[in-house]
C-alpha cells in the first residue's frame, strides 16, 4: 500500500518561532487580521528585500535570527 | 525612512536626557561617551539640542534592563532583540532600554553600544524602521566603525522631515 505522506514543511517548533517573530515585528492589525501565515512571511520578506516565497526558507530563517531592534517593522 | 503612525514628534527643540543606570560591560565614561555621540548624530543635522540631567524626569530616559523590566515589552535574553525605544511623548515616550543580557562594547566585539543607541534615539525622536539597507534605522544590527560613522542619507532626510534643517548647515 502507498504510504500516506502528509507534507509538513515546518516542525511545530519552527512554526511557533515564526509566529512569535511575526507577531512581534509584523503584527496583525484589524485591517490585516485575515492575512495567512504565508502572506505574513511574504510581507516580512518584502521588507527585508529577500526572495518573496511565503515559505520559511534558509534566507528567511537566518534573517529572523539576526540581532535587531525590538520595535515592530510595520505599524498600522 | 518611515515615521510612526500619527507622526509623533517633539514640539520643542531643547530635549533633556538622563542615564538611569549603567551596564557593567563598559566603564561609565564609555557609556556616557557613546550616548553623547549617538545623540550628536541627530543634533548635528537638525535644530535639536540635548542636555544631560542627573535628577528629576528627562524627556529621554536611558537604561539597561533584562527580561521583563516594567514596560510590558520583556527582553529575550542574549541575541535577537538588543534594545527598544518609545516614540516621542510624555512619560515613557522617548525612553530607551538596552538589553542587559547582551554584551555591550565600544568596538566590534559583541554589540556596539554607540550604533544601537544611535538607532534607538531615532525612535525616540520619531523615526520608525526603514527598509533601506544601510540606513541607521534599518532594524537589523550591523557593525560599522563608530569613529568614521556618518548619518546615512535616508535617516538624515527622515529626521529633517520631522524637525527641519540645522540653522547652521
Amino acid at each position: 500500500f502507498p504510504v500516506h505522506m502528509k507534507l509538513e514543511p515546518w516542525s511545530n517548533v519552527d512554526l511557533e518561532k515564526v509566529k512569535v517573530y511575526l507577531d512581534k515585528f509584523f503584527p496583525l492589525f484589524p485591517k490585516t487580521k485575515s492575512l495567512t501565515l504565508e502572506d505574513r512571511i511574504k510581507e516580512m520578506q518584502r521588507f527585508f528585500h529577500l526572495t518573496v516565497t511565503g515559505t520559511l526558507n534558509t534566507e528567511t530563517e537566518e534573517t529572523m535570527k539576526l540581532p535587531r531592534c525590538g520595535i515592530p517593522d510595520i505599524a498600522e | 525612512y518611515q515615521t510612526f503612525p500619527g507622526t509623533p514628534r517633539w514640539k520643542k527643540t531643547h530635549l533633556t536626557y538622563k542615564i538611569v543606570n549603567y551596564t557593567p560591560d563598559l566603564p561609565r565614561r564609555k557609556v556616557d561617551d557613546a550616548i553623547r555621540k549617538a545623540l550628536m548624530l541627530w543634533s548635528d543635522v537638525t535644530p535639536l539640542n540635548f542636555q544631560r540631567v542627573q535628577r528629576g524626569r528627562a524627556d529621554i530616559e536611558i537604561g539597561f534592563a533584562r527580561r521583563e523590566h516594567g514596560d510590558g515589552y520583556p527582553f529575550d535574553g542574549r541575541g535577537n532583540t538588543l534594545a527598544h525605544a518609545f516614540a516621542p511623548g510624555e512619560g515613557i515616550g522617548g525612553d530607551v532600554h538596552f538589553d542587559e543580557d547582551e554584551k555591550w562594547s565600544e568596538f566590534n566585539q559583541e554589540v556596539n553600544l554607540f550604533l544601537v543607541a544611535a538607532h534607538e534615539f531615532g525612535h525616540s525622536l520619531g523615526l520608525a524602521h526603514s527598509n533601506v539597507r544601510g540606513a541607521l534605522m534599518y532594524p537589523i544590527y550591523s557593525y560599522q566603525n563608530p569613529t568614521t560613522f556618518r548619518l546615512p542619507e535616508d535617516d538624515r532626510r527622515g529626521i529633517q522631515k520631522l524637525y527641519g534643517l540645522d540653522e547652521c548647515v
